[in-house]
Order: structure tokens, then sequence, then C-alpha cells
């Protein structure tokens, strides 16, 4: 049996925001210590790799673990059934070909039920190494977002930067140029509007806008993002 | 690709 409840279904809308426009369908492994997701995107040059652990739901069971393969895009049209502040709970019995989502409303007066058929997916055992970075820039993630959006207008890449003093954001294209400059903030009062970088030496690397625009998608998730960059490693 | 083949690589050899 496998029960996972948030008292919140926001929270899942924004999880699965972040990675709709990546995976069709990825498979959900379900054990004691939460839900892992980890695949590589549809074109097969980025690696979505997600860990919603138990003690982040507010009650969570899992008596055997579970593989729950999903269509994301129909994982989508249940979540999209919900209010942001309903209850939702996940439920799927031991080898079930389906899986549960209820919602109930504050109130009590609503409960609605979404079953859906889970696929068979092909399994591949993926992760990112432990790397040391030769820089990790943390900032205010709506900042990064931004930042990609407005780019993404000049060039269809963008070229990353990295010194100790700061952090430069550049595009170019047949409309001009553009380059956005951030400096690392010298004190840090509000945490989550700063922006700080460890650098073991300079990096200048260059990304496709396509996934990192793909990437900022998980900005409603956290105030911050971590970019940690070396040379010749994905970002 | 081989871009795509070495990412690949770079993810499966964790």
């Amino acid at each position: 049996m496998f029960e996972a409840r948030l008292n919140a279904s926001n929270v899942l809308k924004k999880v699965l925001d972040a990675i709709k426009d990546l995976l069709n369908e990825a498979t959900f492994d379900c054990s004691d210590s939460g839900i892992q997701l980890q695949a590589m995107d549809n074109s097969h040059v980025s690696l979505v790799s997600l860990s919603l652990r138990s003690d982040g739901f507010d009650k969570y069971r899992c008596d055997r673990n579970l593989s729950m393969g999903m269509n994301l895009a129909n994982m989508a049209k249940i979540m999209k059934c919900a209010n942001n502040d309903d209850t939702l709970t996940m439920k799927a019995q031991d080898n079930a070909d389906t899986v549960t989502f209820m919602f109930e409303s504050q109130n009590q007066e609503k409960v609605s039920d979404y079953e859906m058929k889970l696929m068979n997916l092909d399994q591949e055992h993926l992760g990112i190494p432990e790397t040391d970075y030769a820089c990790v820039v943390r900032m205010p993630a709506m900042e990064f977002a931004r930042i990609c959006r407005d780019l993404s207008q000049f060039g269809e890449s963008v070229v990353i930067s990295c010194t100790k003093e700061g952090v430069k954001f550049s595009a170019s294209g047949d409309a001009g140029s553009a380059n956005i400059k951030l400096a690392q903030t010298s004190t840090i009062d509000k945490e989550d509007e700063s922006v700080i970088i460890e650098m073991q030496e300079p990096v200048t690397l260059t990304f496709a806008c396509r996934y990192l625009n793909s990437f900022t998608k998980a900005t409603p998730l956290c105030n911050q993002v971590q970019l940690s960059m070396s040379a010749d490693v994905p970002l | 690709d081989v871009d795509q083949l070495k990412i690949e690589q770079y993810y499966k050899f964790n």
C-alpha cells in the first residue's frame, strides 16, 4: 500500500510544472524514504533528478517499494482539476496498475478522485555524479529566470562567465548583443536576495537558452537557485 | 550526436 498526502495540492502542481516540459513520461520510484524520479529529457541532453522526501509529506506510507510509470501530460490534466489549497492524497495498491489522486476542499464539502493508468517504462539508473565544481553561484531564482528570459530574445545560447567578483550572462545574435553582470553581494542581510559565488577557478561556459528556460520552470519551488559549473561538465 | 552520447554516459556512470 502506498499513500502520500499533501495539505496543499499546489506543492505537487509546482513540481509537475517544473518537469512536464522536459519529460513526456517518467517513473516515480516510491520507497519508505520518499519518491525519487530520475530521467533524461526527451532529447536526451539533460537529466531531471527529483527527490520528494517522505518527511515533506503531511502523511506518508509506503509498505513496499513501488515504481509508478506516469504519463506527465495525463498527470497534469488531473492536477489541473485541483484547487491550490485542496488536500491531495496519492494512493496505489501493491502491484497495482493504477494510481488514484484524491482532492479534498478545505471545508471537506468537495471530494474528487481521479484514477490514472500506470505505464511500464524502461528504467535507467542515472544520477548526477559528485563533482568538485570550479564555480558555484547561488542567486535569487526569480532573477535567474528573468535573465534567461531576457537574453533568449537575443540569441539561442547564453554564455555564463564566472569570476570571484561576479557572474556575467551574455547573448548575441542578429538583433545585437546583451550582457548582464551580477556582482557578489557584499553583505548578506537577506539571504534569499543575495548573490554568493564560491570559485576555485574562473569558468566561461555556453548553454542553450531552450534548456535554461525549461529549467527555470522550477523557479516557484525555491527562492534561490544554485548554478554549479565546471568546464566540459553539464550545468 | 557525439555531445549527446557524452552527456548520457556522464549520467550513467555515476
